[in-house]
């Protein structure tokens, strides 16, 4: 793994006597190509290299007597700073009910997740209101209502009308039965369909949502970043949610996608059941994406 | 990148640049751009136009290395099992595939071998629907092998010609999900009487270093015939599929471009590879 790969290069290193700023670089080789193949984007990995660079360079290292352990510890430390804090909190309306949004490439999660997300927030207490907006994949629909089923929370759904309408429909459903939160599921799409995109649009525009969250695989390579800046651009998202984490995925997309748009990875997706949904934790991201 | 360029260092390192970010790994980016930095030496290369074509070709050879059509067919039924990890895209591939098959005027069954997710069975019956082809299903929460063994006994006496079995997704960390795999592999061999035409490990172009290691597991658990590669039709390049002709020697067979049961094409190295640097 990464700190024995590192540890062994130190030690090399070492031998030479004092650490210079040129073995420290070999060093960042080494996280460098650690990053790269954890599948943080290329750019992202050469701006955080340039970032630590000068900490890495400072006393702390060309002092220490386990320079590679220094290293470490302040690349974890950088990228756990970059990936932001835990902030496993859904940002709600002061007047109910909030209306949050589920959108993302296609399979990376969101139905599953939406059903997720509307346990917990029924767990705390509140009224969600699940919204089938994907009318486009056969049986989006009734996997949605599934899931309600399961969960024992209601599944507003218009069958196969206009995406826009569905959602007005469904707020004003809400209002009146008096569910504080509304989840809208959204066909999955890609950040370059011109028309689905003006879709999303359409329905930010129509029921002013309070959150709008980007649903990411964990498994996500170089792509993220343009995904994530693509929906970012177009609709001002609130946060991000890395899905299929039980896997052995590294995750760098995380890395990618935080540094591209700023907003804060909130919850990850562990599991296929509806229980799989647990806060992010940048700390242990770091440790993961490091290898 | 190459126009009007001279063949120097900074451009391999450009060059290797292209490779990582469209997803074909450290490793194998540094594989083909060390035998370009060979080939360029040996035939002494001058002109960036010329490194550039002789990286396609390197590029091209890897991926037609072990390279296949589908099968054709021999005995009937012909048996496809698509296998991958969660929202990879496998059910909608049946439905291209399908569609593709009934053009061809076969007679088509499908199984809905995914017994556990929410709304999969019903999925595969709007497809099947909508192309007009029959299906296997049980119920929800059926066992997997049991739909296997009915769908293969009614492919036999219906005398159907193609068979498809969809299977649920699955993170290839699952042991347990995969010895199911391998267990409803083996019903289907064993009611064959003989091994399967295809089995399809459906990689999502979107995926980074991760399919390295759903080759690799999935292949632990059944022999995969080729990968079928989708949502090409997104900005994500695919080059995984490199790196998995590189150190799995998986070829890909079959490329999805689109939500639609048309958008399915056999892949073509060539065309890849350019696309790769467009
Ligand atoms: N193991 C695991 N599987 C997950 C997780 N989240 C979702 N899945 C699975 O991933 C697959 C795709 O999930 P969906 O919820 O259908 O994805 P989607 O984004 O709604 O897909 P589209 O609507 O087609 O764009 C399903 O098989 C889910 O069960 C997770 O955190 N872990
Ligand atoms: N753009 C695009 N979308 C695709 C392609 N193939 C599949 N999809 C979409 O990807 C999503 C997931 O497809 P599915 O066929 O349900 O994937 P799956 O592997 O069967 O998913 P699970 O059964 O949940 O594991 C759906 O929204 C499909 O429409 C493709 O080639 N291009
Ligand atoms: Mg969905
Ligand atoms: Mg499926």
């Amino acid at each position: 793994n990464l700190s024995s790969r590192l540890q062994e290069t130190m030690r090399k290193l070492r031998g030479k006597g004092r650490l210079s700023e040129k073995d420290v670089d070999q060093a960042l080789r080494e996280i460098r190509l650690a990053l790269l193949e954890a599948d943080v984007n290329y750019k992202v990995v050469r701006d955080f290299i340039g970032q630590v660079k000068e900490r890495a360079t400072g006393h702390e290292v060309l002092s220490s007597l386990t320079p590679g352990q220094q290293v470490i510890r302040i690349v974890n430390d950088e990228l756990t700073k970059l990936m932001g804090g835990t902030q496993a909190k859904l940002t709600l309306s002061s007047r109910p009910p909030s209306v949050l949004m589920m959108v993302g490439l296609q399979g990376a999660g969101k139905t599953t997740t939406a059903g997720k997300l509307a346990r917990m927030l029924k767990g705390q207490g509140h009224r969600p209101l699940l919204v089938a907006c994907d009318i486009y994949r056969p049986a989006a629909i009734k996997q949605l209502q599934v899931l309600g089923e399961q969960l024992e929370i209601p599944v507003f759904s218009m069958g196969e009308q206009n995406p826009v309408d569905i959602a007005k429909a469904a707020l004003s459903h809400a209002q009146k039965f008096n569910n504080d939160v509304v989840l809208i599921d959204t066909a999955g799409r890609l950040h370059v369909d011109e028309e689905l995109m003006e879709e999303l649009v359409q329905i930010k525009a129509a029921v002013n949502p309070s959150e709008i969250l980007l649903v990411v695989d964990a498994m996500t390579g170089q792509d993220a970043v343009n995904v994530a800046e693509s929906f970012n651009t177009r609709l001002e998202l609130g946060g991000i949610i890395l899905t299929k984490l039980d896997g052995d995925a590294r995750g760098g997309a995380a890395l990618s996608v935080k540094a591209v748009t700023g907003k804060p990875i909130k919850y990850i997706g562990v599991s296929e059941k509806m229980d799989g949904l647990e806060p992010f934790y940048p700390d242990r991201m770091a440790s993961r994406i490091l290898g | 990148i190459t126009t009007g360029r001279k063949v120097d260092e900074s451009l391999f390192e450009e060059l290797e640049e292209v490779l990582i970010q469209a997803d074909c790994g450290v490793t194998t980016a540094m594989f083909l751009v060390d035998q370009l930095r060979d080939r360029a030496r040996e035939e002494k290369i001058t002109a960036a136009e010329e490194l550039r074509k002789v990286l396609m070709e390197e590029m091209v050879a890897l991926l037609e290395k072990n390279a296949a059509p589908l099968k054709t067919p021999e005995e009937s039924p012909y048996v496809i099992m698509v296998v991958g990890v969660n929202g990879a895209g496998k059910t909608t591939t049946i439905a291209k595939l399908a569609y593709r098959f009934k053009q061809e005027n076969a007679k088509v069954l499908l199984a809905a071998g995914d017994t556990f997710r929410a709304g999969a069975i019903e999925q595969l019956g709007v497809w099947a629907q909508r192309l007009n082809v029959d299906l296997i299903a049980h119920q929800e929460g059926a066992d997997p092998a049991a739909v296997a063994f009915d769908a293969v006994n009614a492919a036999k006496a219906r005398g159907s010609d193609v068979l498809i079995l969809d299977t649920a997704g699955r993170l290839q960390t699952k042991v347990n999900l995969m010895s199911e795999l391998a267990k409803v592999h083996r019903v289907v061999q064993r009611e064959l009487g003989r091994d399967l035409d295809e089995v399809l490990l459906v990689v999502d172009a979107t995926t980074g270093q991760n399919a390295l290691s759903q080759g690799k597991i999935f292949a632990e658990a059944v022999p995969l015939t080729g990968i079928a590669l989708t949502k090409l039709d997104g900005t994500a390049k695919g080059g995984i599929v490199l790196a998995l002709a590189n150190e799995l020697d998986l070829a890909v067979k079959l490329v999805g471009v689109g939500e639609q049961y048309e958008d399915l094409q056999d892949f073509d190295a060539r065309s890849f590879a350019a696309a790769l640097f467009g």
